[in-house]
């Protein structure tokens, strides 16, 4: 999956791509004081014979409110909300709306589902389809962040880790064989990383073509980046 | 309209009469056609009457045969409706059709060479808005006629002073067509295009007239009131001008919850952004925004100083949606906020105090039984405030706002999501921004009047106009004098109205060939109109006693309201039994529901998709 970081102070983004083995569970978000955490489970590409594709996605979202007792499974399929000992399933066939105490959730049919919680994040599930029989994608998920500001000064994961800003100086922008992708410097948390000048695509406001967001891309899984590595944030399973 | 998908029924005649006497329009709408087939054919007849007209009278005339509308109470007439349902025919009359209209719809078979004649009668008060009364007409006959004909006759006692009429499907060529005139009293505006001047185009067969037909006039101010008397019954219109502006202390509550993602949160920007800028120096205004919790802007009301609302721009432009909908704390932290102002004598002790609250979901955090929501802002506000809602979209609770409002001596009001919303939130601003005077009570002699409609007012806004209408029980009554108190921008005002009985009467005689009773008409008219709104805030043990008084009135003066309906009989070719229809009153609780065509579950505030949202922190993704 490709992580995209907006850093507005600098009216600039940073990305990088975690590539991992499918089934593997990414802790996104981890906030312990809010109680509130956010696994994504991977999928790969159907390539037969081909035990482990180069590209995952996610295939499947845990959230977990702890201080509501609230769960949510979100797959291509639809979204189970399990409360206490509540099981609601939807599919992604129908425009709902369920408000609980201390959440709203609206699926929108085939297009997305956003999660409000109590203390003001939002989250969007975005679904992404492809038509059925295709040979090689799987229909899977993308996750935003709104309100990140809300999360307590814990939050962590690898999306939750750059929700109180991230600071980082570009230097030395030189050209390379393409372009458009020049290449720089950062500093970054006591790193010198060599970063590529590339763009990735926001579907939060249209899920058709959505929309090119440039960023600088961070090799290696995000390495420099994010604290620690990427292998830090595997969690046992989605919940 | 009158149209029929073959070329076999030809239209020769659509009139549409309209006499206005003292802002009350008499409107009857008749239509002539003839099936020139061999075989019968179906022809429909559809009006778009505005939903504040109540439909009076209707009658179809098939070859000479009278199939009258019959005004009944609802119960009676579903009744009689089922009976015909249950034989699975015919449908429910009347329909929600647009912003402003609902529509009339009659669909009858007519035999080969046979002629038929609709003629529908519908009646409305006309409100004074931003200085100007205005009626509009819906033209679309969708085919060509013979003849075409829209006359307007106004009869105003107090002199017209500016007359004007405007089709939004006027062309070069049609514009000189539309005649206005008005001299004195009379008014008069006709617009008779003849069948080629209809044309499209020079050999079309199809019609250029499709739109809106509008009369706007305003009447001369000589004084600040006017009360006139015709046999039996008054009507009071009292609209000052030339007053100074009160100054308003606004707070707009404004809900940011997530479902107002998208546009809706961009138009209500653009609106704010724009409201802002007609803010008058000497008002005082504040933000509560809402979504699980509220912000305040400011501790405090602040004075609209240039710098004040320019630091209200900026913080206008960087809401953003989230979260859920915390009504009940959002209604009182604005009540909060003008309590305190009052009390620190921070605002101008003579000061009109407004809430306006955009809101297009139903509360789903704080606290959520409605009911109790409307008492809290109830006991909080106590009268001093006036709060006005406006319902954004398909999903909101407009009944519960509605109800809000009214208790609080303000009006909801519904805001369309298209791309005028912003226009609309404008348009609803002017309206209130302009208060002249407040606590407005207009008074008459006790024991010589009785059914008196309302007469309290909490604000009077220019370009408004008040109107009070009541019935004369003293026969030898000669003068009837009102006396109005309000407070102005500098003190109490008082005025006095009076006009004599009699003499009024027989002035009145010379226009009653119009039609005679129309004060008393225009009487019931208002009271049918304030007693259903007041039944929406009524307490259970009283809103009997409102419907009876309601409904009595609307049966007697033959209204289709909320608690009547018009059964209409045609006869049915086949059998040779007649078929019950049934003519209702949309009114706004039913219409979302008329509108919405949502068959998924939906609980709680509704959402559109998204089409503009703010930059998200952080996402991960993939393509």
């Amino acid at each position: 999956p490709h992580f995209i970081i907006r850093v507005p102070e600098k009216e600039d983004a940073l990305c990088f791509n975690i590539q991992e083995t499918p089934g593997a569970v990414l802790n996104l978000i981890s906030d312990p004081e809010l109680g509130i955490a956010v696994n994504g489970e991977l999928i790969g590409k159907k390539e037969p014979g081909n035990v482990a594709p180069t590209e995952t996605y996610f295939g499947k979202i845990g959230i977990v409110i702890t201080k509501l007792d609230v769960r949510l499974e979100v797959t291509a399929q639809g979204v189970t909300v399990l409360s206490g000992a509540r099981n609601v399933a939807l599919t992604w066939q129908e425009d709902v709306t369920l408000t609980e105490e201390g959440f709203n959730l609206q699926v929108n049919k085939m297009e997305n589902a956003l999660l409000s919680m109590g203390d003001g994040a939002t989250f969007i599930i975005v679904l992404h389809q492809f038509r059925k029989g295709d040979p090689l994608h799987r229909d899977f998920l993308g996750f935003y962040t709104l309100d990140s500001h809300r999360f307590s000064e814990r939050v962590h994961g690898l999306l939750g880790q750059f929700f109180h800003g991230v600071d980082y100086e570009i230097s030395n922008i030189h050209k390379t064989a393409d372009p458009e992708k020049p290449d720089a410097s950062m500093r970054v948390k006591d790193s010198l990383l060599t970063v590529t000048r590339g763009w990735q695509k926001d579907y939060s406001k249209d899920l058709q073509s959505g929309s090119r967001v440039q960023c600088w891309f961070v090799h290696n899984n995000g390495q420099g980046l994010i604290d620690g590595t990427h292998t830090d944030y595997i969690v046992p399973d989605l919940f | 309209s009158l149209h029929d998908p073959s070329d076999d029924i030809e239209i020769y005649s659509v009139n549409i009469q309209s006499q206005i006497t003292s802002r009350f329009a008499h409107n009857v709408i008749t239509s002539r056609a003839v099936n020139r087939a061999d075989q019968s054919r179906e022809v429909s007849f559809d009006v778009d009457l505005p939903k504040t007209a109540f439909i009076t009278n209707f009658t179809m005339v098939i070859d000479g045969v009278t199939y009258p509308g019959v005004i009944k109470e609802k119960e009676a007439a579903k009744k009689q409706y089922e009976k015909a349902v249950s034989r699975g025919q015919s449908a429910g009359l009347v329909r929600a059709s647009g912003r402003k209209t609902e529509k009339f719809t009659v669909s009858v078979n007519v035999a080969p060479q046979s002629k038929i004649t609709f003629e529908l009668i519908y009646e409305e008060l006309l409100k004074r808005n931003l200085g100007k009364y205005e009626m509009f007409i819906k033209v679309r006959p969708k085919k060509l006629v013979q003849s075409f004909q829209i006359d307007v006759d106004i009869n105003e006692p107090q002199g017209i002073s500016f007359l004007d009429a405007q089709g939004t499907f006027m062309t070069n060529d049609l514009l000189p067509l539309v005649h206005k005139s008005f001299s004195g009293e009379k008014g008069h505006v006709s617009f008779k295009p003849t069948i080629d001047q209809q044309r499209s185009c020079s050999n079309c067969s199809t019609t250029q007239l499709d739109g809106d037909f509008t009369v706007t006039y305003d009447v001369n101010r000589e004084t600040p009131g006017n009360i006139q008397v015709v046999n039996g019954y008054f009507v009071h219109f009292f609209a000052p001008s030339k007053l100074k502006e009160v100054p308003k202390n606004i707070i707009f509550i404004i809900d940011r919850s997530i479902s107002m993602i998208g546009l809706k949160m961009q138009q209500t920007k653009e609106a704010l952004l724009k409201i802002l800028d007609d803010v008058k120096e000497h008002d005082h205004f504040n933000f509560v925004i809402f979504d699980w919790g509220v912000e305040i802007w400011e501790q405090s009301l602040v004075k609209a100083t240039p710098e004040n609302l320019n630091r209200a721009k900026e913080y206008v432009r960087n809401l953003y949606p989230k979260g859920w909908t915390n009504i009940n704390d959002a209604l009182l932290s604005a009540i909060s906020l003008l309590d305190q102002a009052h009390d620190a004598r921070s605002v101008p002790k003579r000061s009109a105090s407004l809430i306006i609250f955009m809101t297009d979901g139903q509360p789903s955090t704080g606290e959520r039984n409605l009911d109790k929501i409307q008492e809290n802002a109830r006991n909080a506000i106590r009268g001093k405030y006036s709060l006005y809602s406006l319902g954004f979209g398909v999903g909101v609770d407009y009944p519960f706002l509605e109800k809000l409002s009214l208790e609080n001596s303000g009006v909801a009001r519904r805001i369309y999501e298209e791309s005028d919303a912003a226009l609309q939130m404008e348009g609803f601003y002017d309206e209130v921004a302009n208060p002249t005077l407040m606590d407005i009570e207009l008074q008459y002699p006790e024991n010589a009047i009785s059914d008196v409609t309302q007469n309290k007012f909490k604000h009077y806004f220019d370009g408004s106009e008040i109107v009070v209408a009541g019935r004369i029980t003293d026969n030898d009554l000669n003068w009837l004098t009102a006396d109005v108190t309000a407070e102005g921008e500098e003190d109490t005002l008082n005025y006095t109205h009076s006009a004599k009985v009699q003499e009024e009467s027989e002035a009145v005689e010379q226009q009653q060939y119009i039609f005679g009773d129309f004060t008393e008409r225009l009487w019931a008219y208002l009271t049918i109109q304030q007693l259903l709104e007041k039944r929406i805030s009524a307490p259970a043990n009283e809103k009997g006693n409102l419907t009876a008084r309601a409904l009595a009135l609307s049966l007697k003066y033959q209204f289709v309201t909320p608690l009547t309906s018009m059964v209409v009989t045609k006869p049915e070719e086949k059998t040779g039994e007649e078929e019950a229809m049934i003519a209702d009153k949309f009114v706004e609780g039913q219409e979302s529901q008329a509108q919405s065509s949502y068959s998924a579950p939906r609980v709680g505030s509704s959402y559109s998709a998204p089409r503009y949202s703010p930059p998200p922190t952080s996402f991960v993704d993939s393509d």
